[in-house]
């Protein structure tokens, strides 16, 4: 039969992304444990590693996903997130099998996709399972762009069906506190 | 310039290229 064009064609991302994993292991140090696995340029390149993962549902507690535009380390002393912060999304472990996965699907097709107005400012985003909350943290380059951060969290919210209130916090303020202690510079 | 976007939509409908 026919194949449709659009499946003899690979469609090629604005930017290539980098797929990491936190492995958790206790024998080694916190930067030991990020592992960057590969990455990718085009939708057919992220729909097969995709496919071929876990979901974060499917992770032990401790573990964690980012996805961040080679060349950006998802941690706090990268040059691309020291003046950067994050929109944090929490869920409680009800939500795991609910929403965690699609949640972390539907925020990694609007960075791969460009969806933001200023994608520009997108490092990346994390996935963290844990005990208590998951979470996924959209990493932003620069806190100070008071507009661009809250198009970025209102188009999370809006994609997400979120209802509740979600707020951005800065990577400095987190470094010396606990997240659910942190303040949020900006909230949507 | 010029930016790629693909909407949600569209990056789904390509899930099951080969």
């Amino acid at each position: 039969g026919e194949i449709p064009l659009d499946f003899t064609i690979k469609h090629p991302l604005q930017n290539t992304w980098s797929l990491w994993f936190y492995d958790n292991d206790r024998t080694k140090t916190w930067e030991e444990n990020q592992i960057e696995l590969t990455t990718f340029d085009c939708v057919e390149d992220f729909w097969r590693l995709y496919h071929h993962i876990k979901q974060p549902s499917e992770l032990r507690q401790g573990h964690d996903y980012a996805v961040f535009k080679q060349g950006i380390r998802p941690m706090w002393e990268d040059d691309a997130n020291k003046m950067g912060g994050r929109w944090l999304i929490s869920l409680e472990k009800k939500q795991r099998n609910s929403d965690l996965d699609r949640f972390w699907l539907d925020v990694i097709l609007l960075l791969i996709g460009e969806n933001f107005d200023h994608s520009e400012e997108i490092c990346g985003a994390v996935v963290n399972v844990r005990g208590k909350l998951d979470k996924i943290g959209v990493w932003t380059a620069d806190t100070s762009k008071q507009q661009a951060n809250l198009e970025i969290g209102r188009k999370l919210k809006e994609s997400l069906g979120i209802h509740g209130k979600i707020g951005f916090q800065l990577h400095r303020d987190t470094m010396v506190k606990h997240s659910s202690a942190t303040k949020n510079l900006y909230t949507v | 310039g010029t930016r790629i976007v693909y909407e949600r939509s569209y990056l789904m409908s390509l899930r099951q290229s080969p």
